[in-house]
């Protein structure tokens, strides 16, 4: 996975990113 | 023997089945345990919803590719499930480690990160068929001219087949790829593909539900101050 550039900060993840539903 | 595309083709998917032959088409014990902490245990509506998706998948893949082929919808179906349990299993275990949580109710009972889940692992198993079966010249001239059948069931199609919001699916991708190891260079590049995609037009398109999420960022001011437009 070294090539995908990650743009999530290490305080997001799956989670936060649903918590709108 | 000199690396075609097609034995390149054959090889992914090789590898496809070699690594969701042990994984399960049902959740697993690990899986399950994290249903059984939440608030609301959706199990229930995970089964189901996997059910209908599967039924509307083969129904979509047969009117596509022709009738005599709903077994083999089925099989890819089949495999996409196999890899929905098993990133969704990795992308709890990393949240409990990250959050120091167990509960992850409000997650697990939401249909978009369980569509858009689902959604992202048949793409992968879909872009790793592209470029094998159909290309061989059993299903018609279009084969040797580059515009394989498969081909048109590669992104965007499965958003069409879910009625799934192009913004849904961006989220997922880059914790689908953080959770997956197995991914191939290729199929990270396609991910990345299908991220630009919607970036630059499909999450765009005036149903999209990132107007709405705009507005009420809108409404509700700034969060805190913006940065330098140099940053």
């Amino acid at each position: 996975n070294q090539d995908y550039h990650f743009g999530l900060e290490d305080h997001e993840g799956i989670s936060e990113l649903f918590d709108c539903d | 023997p000199p690396h075609t595309p097609i034995r390149a083709a054959m090889n992914s998917i090789q590898q496809l089945r070699f690594d969701l032959n042990s994984a399960q088409d049902q959740p697993s014990d690990v899986l399950c345990g994290y249903f059984k902490n939440c608030t609301v245990d959706p199990s229930e509506e995970i089964a189901k919803r996997v059910d209908q998706l599967g039924q509307v998948f083969s129904c979509r893949f047969a009117q596509a590719v022709g009738q005599g082929c709903v077994g083999l919808g089925k099989q890819r179906f089949c495999l996409g499930v196999r890899l929905y349990y098993r990133v969704m299993e990795a992308m709890l275990k990393s949240e409990e480690k990250r959050l120091s949580d167990k509960n992850f109710s409000k997650l697990l009972n939401s249909s978009a990160f369980h569509t858009s889940l689902l959604a992202c692992a048949l793409e992968v198993i879909m872009a790793t068929y592209v470029g094998s079966t159909f290309k061989n010249g059993d299903f018609g001239s279009s084969a040797f001219d580059g515009t394989s059948v498969e081909t048109d069931l590669c992104f965007p199609w499965i958003l069409d087949v879910f009625q799934l919001p192009a913004f849904d699916f961006y989220k997922v991708i880059e914790s689908f790829i953080k959770a997956e190891p197995s991914l191939s260079r290729d199929m990270i590049k396609h991910l990345e593909r299908c991220e630009h995609l919607i970036m630059e037009h499909l999450a765009w398109r005036g149903d999209s539900p990132m107007f709405e999420l705009l507005q009420q960022s809108h409404e509700e001011g700034p969060v805190e101050q913006a940065e330098p437009p140099a940053t």
